[in-house]
């Protein structure tokens, strides 16, 4: 069966899109079938990928608009095992062009539900979304089994966690009622701040073991590696961004094998 | 007269509210009267000046659907000469309460222009906006004399510059035509690390002098500050976050004064 997971957080520059790439390569690495769905106009994790601008049609917008099927949309990439659905910034007029639309929150869930079986075959589908709870956030939430958020050791993206739960919670009774919290991962932490291990001890106060154990470091390998259109694994396999990437995969692994 | 600033960039995390905050407090600290117009739905501008989460009614909400006047929603706050107007989650639902209304991106141009001449008179006005291109977004710019854009130095901020310049372009030649550029202001920089000096060469050789001579490193007391509700200006006048965004507001006056 495909796994549909939405990388989500409406605060902005918390890390989704370099979790998104480099979690997406960390499941590839070990076996997995890995599609990365870019729904951010900005198109980051198509280009953390190395897609080129100009080999971005179609895209994720032809998806949700029901014009291409998913099979035409996802390209290969360098990355064994890992495709993309590359995004546009087509997707800006998404909420004006399917506003009237009843099903407008729906249209991911349907695109994926009519690739199920097709060609080709994913074991994972992670979908990287912009900082704000539009129309293509709740479409990925609509259609996700889990949602993985990514979490800044930050004070005002601590602030917007309970924000964020509320719309869980929100989707969960109005739009999909099998949307769980797959997780919560700690990024750019810099355990000698007292900020970071204040921000940790927070979290993990309040949400337990839904926080992971493994902790993505601030780390300026995993910040350069898109300027270089690649995932930090394979740009700096060795520091410890790809380290840490390469065992919050594994203990995702262990604990959907533990349900 | 009353300058009208936003604060504005889509690309999340690259340190509008932070600069809203710092900058309104820098200027008010040298005499001018100030209002922060918080339009981000996460409202993490009003917490960062310490604003409880139960006295943010009236908010910018009221604002903007022109049930409440600018001198009911804006507020003092512990800085002299600064006051801020709130955002709360209401905001979240103002593009669907004003969708269909013709006037819809000229709400927040017709509230502030309905004030001036009005108590309590302001000389700069700073709007935060959230991280996305949408309606508050679009009031934003359509209701201002000049963008400010906070540019994170890093290289998925430094993607998104040209679709941000691409907008402002569009928005003055549809919405607002006396739109300008005020300038670009590099944030978060670590002067040792190769990302920030190379996107600093690059941004100052595509833009030149519509960058700041200012830089605002990276300064973990910048971002414990808000933990207090407090600007780092208040928080803890002479760290290095602190001396920067001073030197900003000094150089954002001398140029100002220059025009
Ligand atoms: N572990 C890390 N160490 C150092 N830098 C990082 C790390 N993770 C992310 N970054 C950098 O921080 C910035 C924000 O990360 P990213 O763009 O992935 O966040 P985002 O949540 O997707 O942002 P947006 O809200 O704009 O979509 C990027 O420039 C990225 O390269
Ligand atoms: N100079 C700095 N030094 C250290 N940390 C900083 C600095 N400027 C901002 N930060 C921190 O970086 C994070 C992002 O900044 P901020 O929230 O101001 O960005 P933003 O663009 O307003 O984000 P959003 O897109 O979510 O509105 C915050 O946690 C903030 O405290
Ligand atoms: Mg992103
Ligand atoms: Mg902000």
């Amino acid at each position: 069966p495909m796994r549909v997971i939405a990388l989500a957080n409406q605060k902005g520059g918390v890390g989704k899109t370099t979790t998104a790439i480099n979690l997406a390569t960390a499941l590839a690495a070990i076996g997995e079938k890995v599609l990365l769905l870019d729904l951010d106009p900005q198109g980051n994790a198509s280009t953390g990928l190395g897609v080129p601008k100009d080999e971005r049609e179609p895209s994720s917008y032809d998806l949700l608009l029901a014009e291409r099927p998913l099979s035409d949309v996802s390209q290969e990439t360098a990355i064994p095992r890992l495709h993309i659905a590359p995004a546009t910034l087509d997707l800006l007029g998404l909420e004006m062009d399917i506003a009237q639309s009843p099903d407008r929150a729906f249209r991911l869930k349907k695109a994926l539900a009519a690739h199920s079986g097709g060609d080709p075959q994913f074991s994972y589908v992670l979908i990287d979304c912009p900082p704000s709870l539009n129309l293509l956030t709740l479409n990925a939430l609509a259609a996700s089994e889990a949602i993985l958020v990514p979490l800044q050791t930050e004070f005002f993206a601590l602030e917007g966690l309970s924000q964020l739960m509320q719309t869980v919670e929100h989707v969960r009774s109005t739009l999909n009622p099998q949307l769980d919290i797959l997780g919560v991962v700690l990024t750019m932490a810099d355990q000698r701040n007292r900020l970071t291990t204040q921000v940790e001890k927070d979290v993990r106060e309040t949400l337990g073991d839904l926080v992971y154990k493994t902790i993505i470091p601030r780390n300026v390998r995993v910040s350069e590696a898109p300027s270089f259109g690649k995932p930090v694994l394979l740009y700096d396999m060795n520091c410890p961004g790809s380290k840490a990437y390469l065992q919050l995969a594994s203990e995702i692994i262990r604990r959907e094998k533990a349900l």
